[in-house]
């Protein structure tokens, strides 16, 4: 027993339990732990990271509006309270680790899209977020130009033809297309230690 | 390929919202 206590934010879990449940060692636990900090210190200093600190991290912009960045914040913040807590954050990025199994990042990105939350991704939910892809573009595609895309798409896809993309319609598109799946696999976390290496002098553990 | 010839899912992994190297540049 000791009575010496670190106080940390809410949320926060020792790194020794999260790298025991992620492909995280404990070293590297840490370094992710200096990446949390900066984050959620930056807007308000609080070691939550809230949606305009997730934003300026993404865009340098806090007041960035961005669907994809909304849908990526929403799957983080697991407890749905609206900040992203150090263990969300370690065990939601646990899945864009390069040794996490494929179909642990397809079932994250079918839910990202899944934006109703209904276990389908259904036809308007395609057409809205092609339309919010064109509009970080200056392509100035027309309506029909959405439309046929989304039109082109659902017939590819939805082989079963009930206008909805179920998870197994997904995962046959995904086998067949994998490079859809390239967001989901982040290099940087192999390197994570030496991305943010001022741990090294505060670490406690070696691996 | 043109965005009109592409796959929707293709075209919006496009996303910068997508990218979370971001978090990582310092």
């Amino acid at each position: 027993f000791s009575l010496k206590r670190t106080k940390h934010p809410r949320g926060y879990e020792e790194p020794q339990v999260l790298a025991s449940e992620t492909p995280f060692t404990v070293n590297e636990i840490e370094a992710l732990h200096n990446l949390f900090k900066k984050l959620s210190t930056s807007i308000i200093n609080d070691g939550l990271i809230h949606k305009e600190e997730f934003l300026l991290a993404l865009f340098r912009n806090s007041s960035k509006q961005n669907l994809f960045a909304d849908r990526v914040f929403y799957m983080f913040d697991r407890k749905r309270n609206g900040v992203i807590e150090f263990g969300e954050f370690v065990r939601s990025l646990s899945i864009f680790h390069p040794h996490t199994p494929e179909h642990e990042k397809s079932s994250f990105m079918f839910k990202l899209y899944d934006l109703d939350g209904t276990g389908f991704i259904q036809r308007h939910e395609l057409k809205k977020m092609v339309g919010a892809l064109l509009s970080e573009t200056d392509l100035g595609l027309s309506e029909e130009s959405i439309e046929a895309i989304v039109e082109q798409t659902m017939v590819e896809v939805d082989t079963n033809k009930d206008g909805k993309i179920d998870e197994e319609e997904w995962k046959e598109l995904v086998a067949k297309n994998p490079s859809i799946l390239k967001n989901m696999t982040l290099p940087y976390l192999k390197e994570v230690t030496l991305a943010f290496p001022s741990f090294v002098l505060d670490s406690e553990v070696d691996d | 390929r043109t965005p009109v010839a592409m796959n929707a899912f293709e075209l919006i992994s496009k996303s910068k919202g997508l990218n979370l190297g971001s978090l990582f540049e310092k």
